[in-house]
């Protein structure tokens, strides 16, 4: 089933915030690290915290989300993740 | 009964802006001529946007998580396991495995040695003009060299009288014309660097795109909802001299509107003069009749953000940036074999308007992932299947974390493939 494909990809931070080496951080100042599911109908991200000593992901501590639905935002630039935290996702931006 | 070659074109931050993906304004007859003759997958992701950790990832079949290599520093046999490479399987079963221009990053994540021996079986080739490619060589209306972001050459002017992708582009068909009365099959990987920064081309490209046809971005502001850590601040461009002269604030700019078109035109620009450099490849390759039994992939490492968003440069997980494309040719088996003389990659020139339209080959909208690559161009030339990998995997040589793709190729793959018949 289509729906069901899903492809991953990543992207690393040194900070919360933009800084000068925030577009290709060395290994031993990575903190934050991007995951991002995508499927023909969404992409959603979480920026978790990231240990680059052990390469450990800490998926409880998130310092951001992302969600774009493809059908009502193409190119992704509503992103309602916090809504769908509560759960009151905009009816605009519905899948 | 005779292995198939394999022709695996990589280019460098091509993000989908063509015209067998839906593009109007690009011209790349070439490229959508390819299409014509392929499956085209439409929605092919990399697992990270930057050339490296994209590149060993696709390169080894594994995730960056695995490789562990998220910049530029690191050497995946050194530091986080053996992982046999796509080149180092075909090598290791009979084929006759080059290297032209950028199939791995330079630099430490290849070891200094582009992974050889384990990858190739002659010493990989890099194009001797590479190193003007950030020096001073693009004239201002001062009239004075500079080392701009956009940077349209006369060719006339260039160091050695040439660019980097030319000389991959002859070295390429050098090889072909040698490995044609070879009694190995050949895996040869092509690695283009435009449309990457500095788009510095052949400065006749740019009357393809006049400015007053340019468009921003659809989207050019930074969303008020997207989070910081989200935003990638595009601090490359900002070192070239024509870009730090317009003093933009940081991080968030905005790059003036003008030179926003700027921008996009010299990226399309660049488009159509690495399309020909593909057309001349492809052109060769038919005319030596190899065609009819040589595999081609082709893809790039990662996309391109122009402006979307109010950023440039890769360095993010938007679509705009991971999105990349793929495409295989099978002869015999995306397309039929072409009548007695009949060539299937003519050459076609992009300021021919006449050469614009073109059949679509075959098609699919599934999700893909550019980590598939290896397992699927293995199975593609019947070459061993690699296993899933277990997790975790550091200790295993050989493994897949991607998909194999083969199913996308047609149903008569499923008898042959045991693996995809479950």
């Amino acid at each position: 089933n289509p729906r069901e494909l899903v492809a991953y990809s990543q992207y690393p931070r040194p900070a919360d915030t933009p800084q000068w080496n925030s577009d290709n951080p060395s290994l031993k100042d990575i903190k934050v690290m991007g995951y991002s599911i995508r499927t023909i109908d969404y992409r959603y991200t979480v920026w978790v915290g990231f240990d680059p000593h052990e390469f450990l992901a800490n998926f409880s501590d998130i310092h951001a989300g992302e969600l774009y639905f493809v059908d009502s935002d193409p190119l992704q630039d509503h992103n309602i993740y916090n809504y769908s935290q509560h759960g009151e996702i905009p009816p605009s931006l519905m899948p | 009964t005779d292995a198939l070659n394999v022709l695996l074109i990589i280019v460098d931050d091509l993000r989908p802006s063509l015209g067998c993906y839906g593009d109007k304004l690009v011209k790349s007859p070439n490229i959508d001529q390819l299409a014509s003759h392929s499956l085209l997958f439409q929605n092919a992701f990399a697992q990270q946007a930057v050339c490296a950790p994209s590149r060993v990832s696709f390169l080894t079949g594994r995730r960056p998580d695995t490789t562990r290599l998220y910049d530029f520093g690191s050497y995946w046999r050194v530091h986080a396991g053996n992982f046999s490479t796509l080149p180092q399987h075909f090598k290791e079963n009979g084929y006759v495995t080059m290297s032209v221009g950028k199939v791995f990053h330079p630099g430490i994540s290849s070891n200094h040695s582009d992974d050889s021996p384990y990858s190739w079986s002659l010493p990989p080739y890099h194009p001797s003009s590479e190193k003007y490619e950030n020096t001073k060589t693009c004239r201002g209306q001062d009239g004075e060299l500079h080392a701009n972001l956009i940077c349209p050459v006369d060719m006339a002017d260039v160091p050695e009288g040439t660019l980097p992708d030319k000389q991959s582009t002859e070295e390429a068909i050098c090889l072909l014309e040698k490995m044609k009365t070879s009694a190995s099959p050949f895996f040869l990987a092509v690695g283009y660097h435009k449309p990457h920064i500095p788009f510095r081309y052949p400065k006749e490209f740019q009357k393809l795109y006049p400015l007053e046809n340019i468009t921003l971005a659809p989207d050019p502001e930074v969303p008020d909802s997207l989070p910081a850590v989200a935003y990638n601040p595009w601090m490359d461009i900002r070192q070239r001299e024509d870009v730090q002269a317009l003093n933009i604030s940081v991080p968030y700019g905005p790059i003036p509107v003008d030179f926003q078109r700027k921008i996009r035109q010299s990226y399309f620009a660049s488009v159509s003069y690495l399309d020909t450099q593909v057309g001349h490849l492809l052109s060769a390759l038919d005319d030596l009749q190899l065609a009819n039994n040589t595999i081609i992939a082709f893809t790039s490492d990662h996309g391109w953000a122009l402006g979307e968003h109010g950023e440039w440069a890769k360095y993010s997980n938007f679509d705009v940036t991971t999105r990349v494309p793929l495409m295989f040719y099978v002869p015999g088996r995306t397309t039929s074999f072409p009548e007695a003389g009949k060539m299937l990659f003519p050459y076609l020139d992009p300021f021919d308007s006449a050469s614009q339209s073109m059949e679509p080959g075959m098609q699919t909208t599934d999700l893909v992932e550019l980590v598939s690559l290896f397992p699927t161009l293995a199975s593609l030339a019947g070459l061993p299947i690699l296993p899933p990998c277990p997790v975790p995997s550091f200790h295993v040589e050989l493994c897949r974390e991607g998909e194999n793709l083969l199913k996308h190729f047609g149903s008569h793959d499923l008898e042959e493939d045991p693996e995809l018949r479950g």
